[in-house]
């Protein structure tokens, strides 16, 4: 159930 | 020149056995601080960071910052090799050849290891981790590690272990904080209330709530975060709605090491 974001992708957006 | 003593190995040994077997391969940052650690698992969805300052060691020389990709798997095989009272020295000299020397030598009887291990690439790591704010995370709960290690087996036990998408909801409503988990013909739930400090003052299991949180994680990831607890008596996970959870574990005075994760979304 649900949707795993990844990680890399949150911090190089940060 | 970097060169590194610890007269015993059991804290390296502890470090790769807690982060061997998620993540393949690791960047190394020496600098005059102490040693940064940080990799990532193949599919980007969890990140480990260390850190071990440079007061971890015995001895402590690194007069240029080095950073070097190296292979976890080969070194958990080594260090498998190393008896916990062993003196590691890490040494890498000033015309590296793209290679780092880890010696393990035994002060029993004298016999010396050595090791090369050459550099790798390390696909993305490291990353810029931005500290958030206390007040950003809904919720913080603070337990034995050991305990934590015990709710994350008991839960793989109960969900079919053979299922690598077994998913756990970890919710923290007032004093107490739940982890809930489905298996194939049922459902389980382990209650872990706040203990009282005066009972058993060395091991609380502490929850600061500002609101209530019901995240989802993936156990895997969260069985293989609890192997942590080689290097800590606690650990605290810190949880949001929308930033990655951090599973820390402090070590002694001298550093911690960091598991973040993003809890799963709905679609």
């Amino acid at each position: 159930s649900g949707v795993q974001l990844s990680i890399k992708e949150f911090y190089r957006s940060k | 020149i970097l060169e590194l003593r610890l007269v015993q190995a059991t804290l390296f040994k502890n470090v790769l056995e807690a982060i061997s077997d998620l993540f393949s391969k690791a960047n190394f940052d020496f600098s005059g601080t102490g040693l940064e650690l940080q990799a990532m698992d193949t599919s980007h969805v969890a990140l480990v960071a260390l850190l071990l300052r440079a007061e971890a060691f015995n001895h402590y020389l690194c007069d240029r910052d080095l950073s070097m990709g190296l292979n976890l798997a080969d070194m958990a095989k080594a260090f498998r090799c190393a008896n916990n009272d062993d003196i590691i020295t890490i040494k890498a000299e000033e015309d590296w050849s793209d290679t780092v020397t880890f010696t393990f030598e035994s002060p029993e009887d004298g016999e010396i290891s050595i090791f090369d291990f050459d550099f790798v690439g390390t696909n993305g790591v490291p990353l810029e981790i931005p500290e958030f704010p206390e007040s950003e995370y809904q919720a913080k709960v603070r337990m034995p590690s050991a305990k934590f290690m015990r709710i994350c087996k008991k839960l793989s036990s109960f969900g079919d272990s053979g299922d690598r998408d077994t998913v756990v909801i970890i919710s923290v409503d007032k004093e107490c904080v739940n982890f809930f988990t489905r298996g194939k013909t049922g459902t389980s739930t382990i209650v872990c209330r706040q203990t009282q400090t005066v009972d058993k003052p060395k091991e609380p299991t502490l929850i600061e709530m500002k609101e209530q949180v019901s995240l989802a994680f993936d156990l895997r990831y969260m069985n293989s975060f609890s192997k942590g607890s080689t290097l800590s008596d606690q650990v605290t996970i810190s949880l949001s709605s929308n930033l990655p959870a951090v599973f820390e574990y402090k070590i002694a005075e001298t550093g911690y090491i960091r598991y973040y994760m993003l809890p799963r979304i709905e679609e």
